[in-house]
């Protein structure tokens, strides 16, 4: 474990808890992609599926069922306590488009052909992609509420961190994991676009983000 | 790819 890895983790605790928090506390989803929080959901199913076959760390443990417990909690907000406020008309991305190349690719790229390798991989590919239907949503709508691009800000910050964390263990103990770090570089770059529009708008005190 | 023997990271 080094300070990269747990600040990331941390970021991502934090961006879970925001979004969780504001769709409770406004009890509403308005704005939320509920097809991102799905695909979350089932990045962190089909990754911790050796939670109780192989244990790292107390830690680790525990994070993985937080994760779990609070991704699961906000699917469920989303689609069953306050469904009647879910705009599914703008949550319109096709997840087939990004379901069908990520299957095909962890069957192609992946460290062994066996069923937990390759769901393994499949949640990092599908986690590098995840966001995209709340992004488009943004896109769609042309705005997000402060809170959400708070939640987008942690969101991309913890996989920064993450690559930060692959470059320290690289040098520190030789080790590089090719499939989570180029997954996690596209990933980060996916926020890119938003990191700008975070900093130049929502941190200048404008509230919403609105996109040009 | 160095194939890591487990995957000790979330």
């Amino acid at each position: 474990m080094n300070i990269f890895r747990l600040a990331g983790d941390v970021c991502h605790l934090v961006a879970i808890i925001i979004l969780l928090l504001k769709i409770w506390r406004s009890r509403s989803c308005a704005g939320i992609s509920g097809k991102s929080q799905v695909l979350f959901a089932i990045v962190f199913t089909t990754r911790y599926l050796d939670l109780f076959t192989v244990f790292i760390s107390p830690y680790n443990t525990i994070m993985k069922v937080v994760f779990l417990a609070l991704s699961y909690a906000t699917v469920y907000l989303i689609y069953m306590r306050f469904r009647n406020t879910f705009n599914s008309e703008n949550d319109s991305f096709r997840l087939e488009f990004l379901l069908v190349p990520v299957i095909g690719l962890s069957f192609l790229e992946n460290y062994a052909f066996t069923p937990l390798e390759i769901l393994w991989t499949f949640s990092i590919f599908l986690e590098s992609v995840a966001i995209m239907p709340q992004l488009f949503m943004i896109t769609k709508t042309g705005e997000a509420e402060s809170i959400t691009t708070h939640y987008l800000f942690f969101l991309g910050l913890y996989r920064a961190l993450y690559i930060a964390n692959w470059v320290w263990r690289y040098h520190t103990e030789g080790f590089f994991d090719q499939i989570a770090v180029v997954s996690g570089v596209v990933q980060t770059i996916f926020y890119i676009d938003f990191f700008y529009l975070y900093v130049t708008k929502v941190l200048r005190g404008r509230g919403k983000m609105t996109l040009p | 790819s160095m194939e890591p023997l487990r995957h000790d990271e979330l």
